[in-house]
């Protein structure tokens, strides 16, 4: 791992040395390496690398850890730093009944984390009522109302032909009217560079005045993370971020690459199938992940 | 790239970003850029643009290995079972594929062994529909290896061409998960002699380095004899599949580029580069 790679550089640096700019070019490139196979994305790993380079430069090599040890401290506690150290939970704040707007690319899982989402806030003592706004994709509807059911929580009706903005608007004119606090709104994949869809979403929220438009990420994207949260984020802004099927094996670079392009918030990391697996999200434990 | 004027540390350091940003990974551009550089080094090239096309052709010649699209030899049925993680696309791409099939004269019967993801038999129904394919499937929950036994009879009984099964996605790493589907494999091999004729894993284009993981999970546990790509259309590049081309030899038999039932292609080594140099 990371840490083995870097005491070997630094076996030869004795205990009363300095991280000096030459020794620390082999550890940066071999950190820089690693965050790529994390699927890191490029620039944002070299921009990592500079931050990680000025704080190690002229730091004294503590005589209690190795310098290999020391190093790999410095990047855990950098990338902590920049994942986000502390946990924001969802924006519940306003007057009800408040709404949540789940967006993201195709098949990230965005429908199976609405029902999460509204789980977790039926436990939470709130009202929640599931909008299934996708009129495209094969059974969608479907799909949300039979998870809405397992969870014996309500969910709007679209009527044929109804528009997802009217969808939307209609069944936050409806929530309004039947006491329920907190709208999940369920929206269909789509991709970023898809002109009308972008602009349905706007549409949507103009409608719905969200809370929080929170974008739903596949925890084992690649490079072009950052490129999709970026265009979500500056087409119709993002409040926060959920990372999904963190129970792979992915080492989930493209939390950093999102977090650094885009500044919002993790919020929440999805752990499987089941509707009960959706955790708080932790710094530490993703930076652990993503080194390796 | 093409308004350089000479081989330099930059066109170099460009040429690296491109290809990491495309998802080839650090080993792959690591050792295409060492290549490179050897090339220049010898003095076999100094033109910026013949470098690109030495690049090209690299890539390309590990790409081609795997360059084999789908043969669907007539046997009754031909049986192909679509595999892959959750949400990389298979249930679209068998939709695009019935259609396919169907348009080209043959019958295709589609089992819906996804017995455990909501609403995912309706979904194949649908896609049934639009194919022109019928959908075996049983009502929720039941066993998978049920609606593939039940499936196989059916396809045999009509003469059916084409049997494809989707099954539920699931993580790689997940050894139960893994060992039903090996159970769907061996129903399938047990009623029929060399069956499935193809275990097609499918690929998300977004998805970066774990594609590597996945190919070789699947492989390990059941074989896999073709890989499909989908969402191609976006601004994923595909890269891995570089990565995976030099390392196993798996064709690659279709793309995805898009939700409707035409958006399948054959995979093409040289439109997969153009896409991405
Ligand atoms: N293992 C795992 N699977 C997940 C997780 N979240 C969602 N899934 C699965 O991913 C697949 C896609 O989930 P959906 O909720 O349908 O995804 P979506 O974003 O709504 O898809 P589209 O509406 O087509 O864009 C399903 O098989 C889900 O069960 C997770 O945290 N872990
Ligand atoms: N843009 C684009 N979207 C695609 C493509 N292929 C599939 N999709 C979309 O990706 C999402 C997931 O597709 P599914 O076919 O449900 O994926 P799956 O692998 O069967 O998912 P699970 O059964 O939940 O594991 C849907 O919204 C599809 O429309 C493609 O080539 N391009
Ligand atoms: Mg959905
Ligand atoms: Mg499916």
């Amino acid at each position: 791992n990371l840490t083995d790679k870097l005491s070997l550089i630094f076996k030869d640096l004795r205990g009363y040395g300095k991280l000096s700019e030459k020794n620390i070019q082999d550890a940066l490139r071999e950190i820089r390496m690693s965050l790529l196979e994390a699927d890191v994305n490029f620039k944002v790993a070299k921009n990592f690398i500079d931050s990680v380079k000025s704080r190690a430069i002229g730091r004294e090599v503590l005589g209690s850890i190795t310098p290999g040890q020391q190093m790999s401290k410095i990047v855990h506690e950098e990338l902590i730093h920049l994942l986000g150290e502390k946990n924001e939970g969802l924006r519940l704040a306003g007057s009800p009944p408040i709404s949540f707007m789940l967006v993201g690319l195709q098949g990230t899982g965005k429908t199976v984390t609405s029902a999460k989402i509204a789980n977790l806030l039926k436990e939470k003592g709130r009202n929640p009522y599931l909008v299934p706004a996708d009129i495209y994709r094969p059974a969608a509807i479907e799909q949300l109302h039979k998870l809405s059911d397992q969870l014996k929580i309500e969910a709007y009706f679209p009527r044929e032909h109804e528009k997802p903005s009217e969808i939307c608007r209609n069944a936050l004119d409806f929530a309004g009217n039947n006491g329920f606090d907190t709208l999940i709104i369920d929206t269909a994949g789509r991709l970023h560079i898809d002109e009308a869809l972008m602009e349905e979403l706007q549409t949507i929220k103009e409608e719905t005045n969200p809370s929080e438009i929170l974008f739903v990420a596949d925890a084992m994207a690649g490079q072009d993370a950052v490129n999709v949260a970026k265009k979500f984020d500056e087409l119709l802004g993002i409040d926060g971020v959920i990372l999904t099927k963190m129970d792979g094996d992915a080492r989930g670079g493209a939390a950093l690459s999102i977090k650094a392009v885009t500044g919002k918030p993790i919020k929440f990391l999805g752990t499987g199938e089941k509707l009960d697996a959706i955790e708080e999200f932790h710094a530490d434990r993703v930076a652990s992940r993503i080194l390796g | 790239i093409a308004s350089k004027k000479k081989i330099d540390d930059q066109l170099l350091e460009e040429l690296e970003e491109i290809m990491i940003v495309s998802d080839m990974g650090v080993q792959v551009t690591c050792g295409l850029i060492e290549k490179m550089k050897n090339k220049v080094k010898k003095g076999e090239v100094d033109q910026p643009e013949i470098l690109k096309q030495y690049l090209r052709d690299e890539i390309y010649n590990i790409l081609d290995n795997n360059d084999k699209n789908l043969e669907v030899s007539a046997r009754s049925p031909f049986v192909i079972m679509v595999i892959g993680v959750n949400g990389v696309g298979k249930t679209t791409t068998i939709g695009k594929m019935a259609g396919r099939f169907t348009s080209g004269g043959k019958s295709v019967l589609l089992a819906a062994a996804d017995t455990f993801r909501t609403a995912a038999v309706e979904q194949l129904q649908i896609w049934g529909n639009r194919a022109g394919a019928e959908v075996i499937s049983h009502p929720g929950g039941s066993d998978p290896a049920a609606v593939v036994f039940d499936a196989l009879k059916a396809a045999q009984s009509r003469g059916t061409d084409v049997l494809i099964i989707d099954t539920a996605g699931r993580i790689h790493t997940k050894t139960n998960l893994m060992e039903e589907l090996k159970k769907i494999k061996r129903i399938v091999a047990k009623e029929i002699v060399d069956a499935p004729h193809e275990i097609l894993l499918t690929l998300d284009a977004t998805t970066g380095q774990n594609s590597i993981s996945q190919v070789k999970l699947f492989d390990e546990a059941l074989g896999i004899t073709g890989i499909a790509v989908t969402k191609l259309d976006g601004t994923s590049k595909g890269g891995v599949l570089v990565a995976i081309s030099g390392e196993m030899n798996i064709p690659f038999r279709y793309i995805g580029i898009g939700e409707k039932i035409e958006d399948l292609r054959d995979f093409n080594a040289g439109e997969f580069i153009d896409a991405i140099l």
